[in-house]
């Protein structure tokens, strides 16, 4: 149970991330089209 | 000193009247070398033949069983490539376990001492016994399961010899044992991580990751949280070097051996023994400049330590905790205690060794904008194409996916009255729900930034309190077990 719960707080974690990384990247390529 | 005066006397066991005595009466305790997850490591004369030992001071209310299982294979080794045991006592509540004495300590230790990390000459020599430990150990049908650069010791002579053997394990174990046991996560081969069963070249797996850690100062995935670095072990490819181009063909050649993923495919201590990287290897002489470097720094430490402390007139513990600054060795085989060590490990050496370079968040985000550029080869055909069209008014028309993000930006701001109220939303929680990630989108580019970097503290925090939720749980259950054993 442990290892579960465990599993699917990095889970959580590991979608955040991408999810935070995606949009920094979107970001910084508009920010570039428009520089 | 004693050890070079002494360089061919080769304890083999304690002798009996040895045995029976107290321990204080046959040793001398010299020195604390290190602090293990489960006791401390002392360096000692033996009073005998004024040999030196290392002395291993386990308190009897740790895993005796992990302890136990440590000796009895230890005991049933005898291998020049694997530390020695001499026998044990037992003093009030703890147990003294009398080993062989590696004078210059882990290779990690090395590392850290001179904040420098290996040549590919060392690395060749070092690997060169680890593997003959290795082959001897799988020989005996025994796996270590927690090979890495802390648990190789150097003797004075540069000889490398397999250490803590607290997690090894024999192939006999039941499945059910072996799922049990958890090495350190960065060194971990898939096969571990997955819990498919596995047998002897796990290790070699694991020396691979050590190779690396020999030769940049850090296992790869070390700037990741450990746990998040189990989920990525057995998803990605094997790792590599950060930067290949520093090292011979032959090197690299012999990690990606070692790092095959599919553990069938993977080469034994034997065969890698004929690899032409540690064919060529040098003599243990090749680590003499380097040992010397670390035991005089060491010295100087202590000796500055030393100093220190009587000018400040400090009181008697504060020597032991200045020399454990200086000389602590290695983390013990528990799994957190393991899991801090690499992190500081990686985190000093971060700070001032040349080869640390990476950083997990910039590392991340440039491989992230390198799948993003693949992505929008179409995208970018299709604007040159509109670019070209527009270019005689002399105004660029917009990207598409520019008026995409606008467009979801709006949206955004609309549902969160704009973004204002997104913003503190998302602050009252620790982590959105699953797809419910609409405040990412009217954050500023500094705003997710900060939110990139304190994830990490976040998730440990989450860790830890699911931690220790369960060890409450536990507590109860273990309480019962321990006032059965007592009533027994």
């Amino acid at each position: 149970l442990f290892m579960k719960e465990l599993e699917h707080i990095v889970k959580s974690y590991e979608a955040y991330r991408r999810a935070l990384l995606s949009e920094a990247d979107a970001r910084s390529q508009r920010q570039q089209w428009y520089s | 000193v004693q050890m070079r005066n002494n360089p061919r006397r080769q304890l083999k066991k304690l002798s009996e009247d040895s045995l029976t005595k107290q321990p204080e009466e046959v040793f001398d305790v010299l020195e604390k070398l290190g602090e293990g997850s489960y006791g401390c490591v002392f360096k000692a004369n033996y009073k005998e033949t004024g040999e030196i030992v290392a002395i291993k001071q386990v308190p009897v209310e740790s895993d005796l069983q992990e302890i136990i299982k440590e000796i009895s294979i230890m005991q049933q080794c005898n291998s020049p490539h694997v530390v020695r045991y001499y026998g044990s006592y037992f003093k009030n509540s703890d147990l003294w376990i009398v080993m062989e004495y590696c004078g210059a300590g882990s290779v990690s230790d090395i590392i850290r001492i001179r904040n420098k990390t290996l040549s590919e000459e060392e690395i060749a020599t070092v690997v060169h016994s680890t593997l003959k430990g290795l082959e001897y150990l799988h020989f005996m049908r025994k796996i270590h399961r927690d090979i890495k650069a802390g648990n190789i010791l150097l003797n004075a002579e540069g000889q490398a010899k397999l250490a803590d053997f607290g997690v090894a394990g024999q192939l006999t174990d039941t499945m059910a044992k072996r799922n049990t046991v958890i090495g350190t996560p960065f060194w971990m081969a898939p096969e571990v991580i997955q819990e498919i069963g596995y047998n002897c070249v796990a290790d070699i797996w694991s020396l691979g990751i050590t190779a690396i850690e020999m030769a940049e100062g850090k296992p790869p995935y070390a700037d990741i949280h450990p746990m998040r670095a189990i989920f990525m072990i057995p998803t990605n490819p094997p790792p590599t070097f950060r930067n290949p181009d520093l090292w011979s063909e032959n090197f690299r050649d012999f990690v990606s051996q070692c790092l095959v993923k599919n553990p069938e495919n993977r080469a034994t201590a034997t065969q890698l023994l004929q690899h032409p990287f540690i064919k060529s290897a040098k003599p243990n002489s090749v680590l003499k400049s380097m040992i010397t470097d670390a035991m005089e720094i060491k010295l100087k430490k202590q000796e500055e330590a030393l100093q220190r402390e009587q000018e400040a007139e400090d009181e008697d513990n504060s020597d032991e905790d200045e020399v454990d600054q200086g000389t602590m060795v290695r983390a013990g085989t528990g799994d957190s205690g393991t899991i801090r060590a690499a992190g500081s490990l990686a985190r000093s050496l971060s700070d001032t060794c040349r080869t640390m370079i990476e950083h997990e968040d910039t590392g991340t985000m440039q491989s992230q904008l390198g799948t993003m550029v693949i992505n929008s080869d179409e995208e970018d055909e299709e604007e040159c194409g509109t670019m070209k069209r527009r270019d005689e008014t002399m105004q660029p028309v917009k990207p598409s996916f520019l008026e995409y993000f606008e467009q979801k930006e709006k949206e955004a701001n609309i549902q969160n009255d704009g973004g204002r109220k997104g913003e503190n939303h998302a602050d009252n929680r620790k982590l959105p729900l699953d797809g419910d990630l609409e405040g990412v989108m009217t954050w500023s580019v500094e705003e997710l930034r900060k939110r990139l970097a304190s994830l990490d503290p976040q998730m440990e925090q989450e860790i830890e309190e699911i931690r220790q939720r369960y060890q409450a749980k536990r507590q109860p259950i273990l309480d019962a077990i321990q006032a059965k054993k007592r009533l027994q």
